[in-house]
């Protein structure tokens, strides 16, 4: 799933959270975010679904899909809100939740 | 002057054919998917409106018939900051213009835009999209009219970042589900009211219809417009910035007799309209300005401190008036002497947010009215660092005094509102009021038309390469195939293993040896040399020509034990004629049994 933040790499329903990543060394390979960026996702309990878009430093962490059924939501969430907020390399994050979007 | 033999093309007033040249035309229209409420044939009245290939007689044409057209589905479905700050920049380096007839609920109530992914994608949008010159983002300015909603509340429309185009119908008036707003560049055409014609456009129908519709209408319906109108602009001139292309519609819309309009001309000669922006879009104009534009100068902007007010704001007819004086000192480091946007983000503390009504005065005295009374909006939670913008002060002197005036037009029984905080900022560039008056006569010389033949051209340079980051992305789709693959693989290499495994173990459990220990039978010479002696297991035991049975010496070599695939399933099956088990080479070929014992089993 690395690089390939789809809309559908999360589960329907599951949690997801957007970071942005402290890249080590500006313009640092981007294989090295991407690592960073898997580590982070095992810490939180989540899985890594790629940077997003044509954002770099952006990734999308996501509840795996088996766990969705297994862990009550609050208690992912409270892992995932704790390993996030602690951790150096996370220079912002954020649940993604839904926008109400309409067409005109 | 043109002619196109699609027969609605006649029906197709709000096209001017003068606009629309075009070089060549050759896209077939991209057919959506039908999916179960029908619910995408909005994306195809859009693209119709833009790119519905003429001459082809089906339907209509578009007004940038020559232009090549991309659907980005994004709203058929949840959505969230990731998903569409995917979306802003989706193939950034093909698509030049993305038009977006969306936005949050038009309610008159709701206070929201893009959030911290989607405005990240806006602004790399801007800096790297269409190879460096900035993707040109269309936003339709919302249909919120009837609850007198304001596009100001919209931060897609209110974004410095894209173009926010507003609707008048057929007569040139601001439609009943229009918006108005300080922040919006211009109008083009849509529906208006019953008696009035609405927008004719192709209109993918799963279900029933002919493929054509000539009710389009809605502020969605003139944003493709002014998107098909500025493709016409890159046409002849690829190499404009975003920010030129917000510049030429500044410039060249035209205001046109319309008392409800409450025109007001600026400083800079520019007149602009809350309800229909600098004026209606013209394709003639906007294009023969592109023929002729450079680049205007890089951007540049001034953000004052946060200005701590705690300011009780009183009920109407009273007001509160803050101001903030920015000097030249304080313009010296950025450059900037004229204006573009000017923006102003507040935090306010009132039990009813829609009673207050917000106005930014501009040094030269300009009025833009950026937040306006929502009879619909109760929110009790204020703003909280909301940023309201306008464009009215195009092109004016940025240094003086600017004026921030809230009314609060609720009724006395609510405790008062409070002004926490605001903060100003101002983006523009280097450019003089000599320069953007020399701009302006220049762009109405060229309005003849004279420049628009080819043999006139200005250099353009060719943008930068920069590479669409996705790298190869495997598609959930594509993921579960590979996953089930993968399974199904693995669980037949299992069975066939076990399959061999038991077999051989069953072999061996039948084998019997009559004399002494078991020998594999004498590994030929000749197989030996030639290399094509096999490991394998002895199917059965050896016996010589005269019947008697002795047991082979050692592994068997190829041409001993070539029996039908007895990995075969089919092979063990127990009912089948022993005869054809028990003497598995009667069709080898005889040369094979050319050994000192024939194999019998």
């Amino acid at each position: 799933l690395a690089g390939t933040h789809r809309p559908g790499a999360q589960g329907p329903g599951g949690l997801s959270w957007a970071v942005h990543l402290d890249s080590l060394e500006d313009g640092g390979p981007e294989e090295t975010l991407e690592q960073q960026a898997d580590a982070l996702a095992r810490a939180a309990g989540l899985l890594n679904a790629g940077r997003i878009g044509e954002l770099r430093g952006y990734y999308l962490l996501v509840q795996p899909v088996g766990q969705q059924q297994g862990q009550p939501a609050e208690a992912v969430r409270r892992q995932a809100e704790a390993v996030l907020a602690g951790h150096e390399a996370v220079r912002w994050h954020s649940e993604q939740r839904l926008l109400k979007r309409a067409k005109r | 002057s043109v002619h196109f033999n699609d027969p609605k093309y006649p029906q197709q007033w709000h096209l001017s054919p003068e606009g629309s040249y075009d070089l060549n035309s050759n896209d077939p229209d991209p057919m959506p998917h039908p999916d179960a409420e029908n619910g995408n044939h909005h994306g195809t009245r859009c693209a119709g409106e833009i790119a519905a290939v003429p001459n082809n007689s089906f339907c209509a044409v578009g007004v940038a018939y020559g232009s090549r057209i991309a659907g980005i589905r994004v709203l058929d479905g949840p959505l969230t900051d990731s998903m569409e700050a995917v979306a802003f920049n989706t193939h950034y380096q093909i698509n030049d213009i993305y038009s977006c007839s969306w936005g949050p609920d038009d309610d008159g109530k709701t206070v929201d835009g893009p959030h911290q992914l989607g405005k990240a994608a806006l602004q790399h949008g801007v800096i790297a999209g269409r190879r460096g010159f900035g993707s040109i983002f269309v936003v339709a300015s919302g249909n919120g009219g009837q609850h007198n909603d304001n596009c100001n509340y919209d931060g897609y429309a209110n974004s410095i970042y894209t173009v926010t185009i507003g609707a008048v119908d057929e007569e040139g008036r601001m439609p009943f589900y229009a918006e108005e707003c300080a922040s919006m560049l211009a109008v083009t055409f849509s529906g208006g009211d019953k008696m009035l014609r609405s927008i004719v456009t192709t209109d993918w129908d799963l279900q029933k219809g002919t493929g054509c519709t000539e009710g389009h209408t809605g502020t969605s319906a003139a944003a493709p417009l002014a998107a098909g109108m500025i493709a016409l602009m890159l046409q002849v001139r690829p190499c404009l910035t975003w920010r030129d292309v917000q510049h030429i519609i500044v410039f060249t819309a035209t205001q046109y007799e319309d008392r409800r309009a409450d025109w007001t001309t600026n400083e800079a000669g520019f007149s602009h309209s809350h309800q229909h922006g600098f004026g209606l879009l013209n394709a003639w104009r906007l294009v023969n300005a592109a023929k002729i534009w450079t680049s205007v100068p890089y951007l540049a902007s001034y953000v004052s401190p946060v200005l701590k007010e705690n300011k009780a704001i009183p009920l109407s007819p009273h007001s509160l008036e803050v101001l903030w004086n920015v000097s030249r000192t304080d313009l010296e480091m950025s450059g900037l002497k004229t204006l573009e946007h000017v923006a102003v983000t507040v935090s306010i503390t009132h039990p009813r947010r829609g009673s207050l009504e917000l106005k930014l005065f501009c040094p030269s005295g300009m009025m833009s009215l950026i937040g306006t009374p929502r009879s619909m909006d109760s929110d009790p939670n204020g703003f909280n660092d909301w940023t309201f913008s306008t464009v009215r002060c195009w092109g004016e002197r940025a240094k003086g005094i600017y004026r921030l005036v809230i009314r609060d037009v609720g009724d006395e029984t609510l405790q008062a509102g409070v002004l926490r905080q605001w903060q100003l900022t101002l983006y523009g560039s280097v450019w003089s009021p000599v320069d953007i008056r020399d701009r302006q006569r220049l762009l109405e010389s060229a309005m003849s038309g004279k420049y628009l033949h080819d043999g006139f051209t200005l250099p353009c340079p060719p943008g930068l390469k920069i590479p669409e980051e996705n790298g190869y992305t495997i598609t959930p789709n594509t993921l579960k195939t590979l996953v089930l693959v993968g399974s199904f693989t693995i669980f037949w290499t299992m069975y066939y293993m076990l399959e061999i495994y038991l077999s051989q173990r069953n072999v061996a459990s039948h084998r019997v040896c009559r004399s002494g220990p078991c020998h594999w039978p004498q590994r030929s010479q000749k197989a030996r040399e030639e290399g094509t002696e096999l490991e394998s297991v002895p199917l059965c035991n050896s016996k010589d020509p005269d019947g008697v049975e002795t047991e082979s010496e050692g592994p068997p070599t190829t041409s001993e034990l070539l029996a039908p695939d007895l990995l075969d399933p089919g092979a063990w099956d127990l009912s089948q004629d022993r005869s054809t088990l028990n003497c598995p080479h009667r069709h080898l070929a005889p040369d094979l049994l050319q050994g000192k014992e024939e194999q019998i089993c």
